[in-house]
């Protein structure tokens, strides 16, 4: 089973449209596969884009130096995931 | 005893606990109730439709499906709770059997079961069918791009490894050609809802074209009073709009091909964005967001089935 310990999923804000090519950019040429689960579309709107643990240094100093602000929205993916199939098993139990 | 009012909707549950809970339905609701298989999955699996019927033959129908991105487990879940919903309310409440008194229901919950148990079973990420891919060794297309409208425009990848692969060909895949035969050989079908998550909004053509559908007002109209009265539930404000205006153009969409061949009433939901899980929304989480897109599904229904066509 695939394993996600330590993956991130940042949340993005795009200010204007460079920033959504940017990001665009980013997805195409990111050093591992990053997957938006929330794709740009248009400033304002969040963009949320999970990035594996080992890449996750180079996303955030591609963010911090192109000014594009972000937020972390799950801090750790694996941990999200242990506590779903907890309340799975717990409720079938149940 | 098990039966659908013991079932626990408000819990994710594996692809085997779904099926036996589909012929719990039937069983409880055999008057209005049956399972359809429209098809098998690329692994060769079912492909289930429920039918929520009254009678009539070929009467003007209603198709909904969630589950096409596996991933999206809300999705499957709030289908299941939706089927629930209609069945119980049926003879109970006025919209709904007036929708069914003369029109028939076709639901596909796991509309793409090889990724739902891929998801259970090894990549709970996984968004794709697990088609093989002759060329590479990535797996896998987006059922949600691989439909015959707008076949490989914007929006979607023809490389096989990306989340948005719209596959070799329209329709090669065995999950989206058993709905368009489905579709097509009913020939009857007024509306179609293809329900997704996340991100709040609720989508009609166009999305392979910036071009507005020639039904754009009232599909607009619809789509603004559905999310108005989804809103009042519990205050989750959705947009709405066509898909190229209000996401980004796709191509190869559900509901630009079900547009493109005669359905008029063609939506997508994308449910529920708390801002903190994406799509893996908890399960406290899964009547609340059932509750609310209710509301709005029914004011499309009741819409379709006061505005014949």
């Amino acid at each position: 089973e695939q394993l996600f310990v330590g993956d991130q999923v940042l949340r993005i804000m795009p200010s204007d449209e460079e920033q959504i090519n940017l990001l665009r950019v980013l997805a195409e040429h990111a050093a591992v596969q990053v997957d938006f689960w929330r794709h740009p579309t248009s400033p304002g709107q969040p963009a949320d884009l999970w990035v594996p643990f080992p890449g996750l240094q180079a996303v955030k100093v591609f963010l911090e130096s192109n000014n594009i602000s972000y937020i972390i929205m799950i801090e750790d993916v694996q941990e999200l995931l242990d506590e779903e199939k907890k309340t799975m098993t717990k409720s079938r139990r149940i | 005893n098990r039966s659908t009012s013991t079932f626990d909707y408000a819990s994710y549950h594996t692809i085997d606990e779904i099926y036996d809970w589909m012929d719990m339905l039937v069983d409880d609701h055999p008057d209005l109730v049956s399972k359809l298989q429209i098809g098998q999955s690329y692994e060769n699996r079912p492909l289930y439709v429920l039918k929520f019927s009254t009678g009539g033959s070929n009467r003007p129908a209603i198709w909904l499906d969630t589950g096409i991105h596996s991933r999206e487990w809300i999705t499957q879940a709030t289908g299941i709770w939706t089927a629930n919903k209609i069945a119980k309310d049926y003879g109970q409440d006025p919209s709904i059997t007036a929708i069914l008194d003369s029109m028939d229901i076709f639901f596909e919950i796991i509309t793409n079961p090889d990724g739902f148990a891929f998801t259970q079973s090894s990549n709970r990420l996984w968004r794709k069918t697990r088609s093989i891919t002759a060329s590479s060794n990535c797996i896998g297309v987006d059922p949600n791009r691989n439909w015959d409208a707008g076949f490989g425009g914007s929006g979607s990848s023809s490389n096989p490894c990306s989340e948005t692969y719209h596959g070799p060909y329209a329709h090669s895949e065995r999950e989206v050609k058993s709905i368009v035969d489905f579709i097509l050989s009913h020939g009857n079908v007024k509306s179609v809802i293809s329900i997704h998550s996340y991100s709040q909004m609720l989508l009609f053509p166009y999305g392979y074209t910036t071009a507005p559908a020639p039904d754009h007002q009232e599909l607009n109209e619809l789509a603004k009073k559905a999310v108005s009265d989804l809103a009042a539930v519990y205050g989750t404000k959705y947009t709405y709009g066509s898909i190229a205006d209000t996401i980004y153009m796709a191509a190869g969409t559900t509901v630009d091909w079900a547009y493109d061949n005669g359905v008029k009433y063609s939506f997508t939901f994308e449910l529920r964005d708390t801002g903190r899980y994406g799509f893996l929304l908890p399960s406290s989480q899964i009547i609340p967001t059932a509750t609310e897109t209710w509301t709005a599904l029914l004011d499309i229904m009741v819409h379709v089935l006061e505005h014949p066509y």
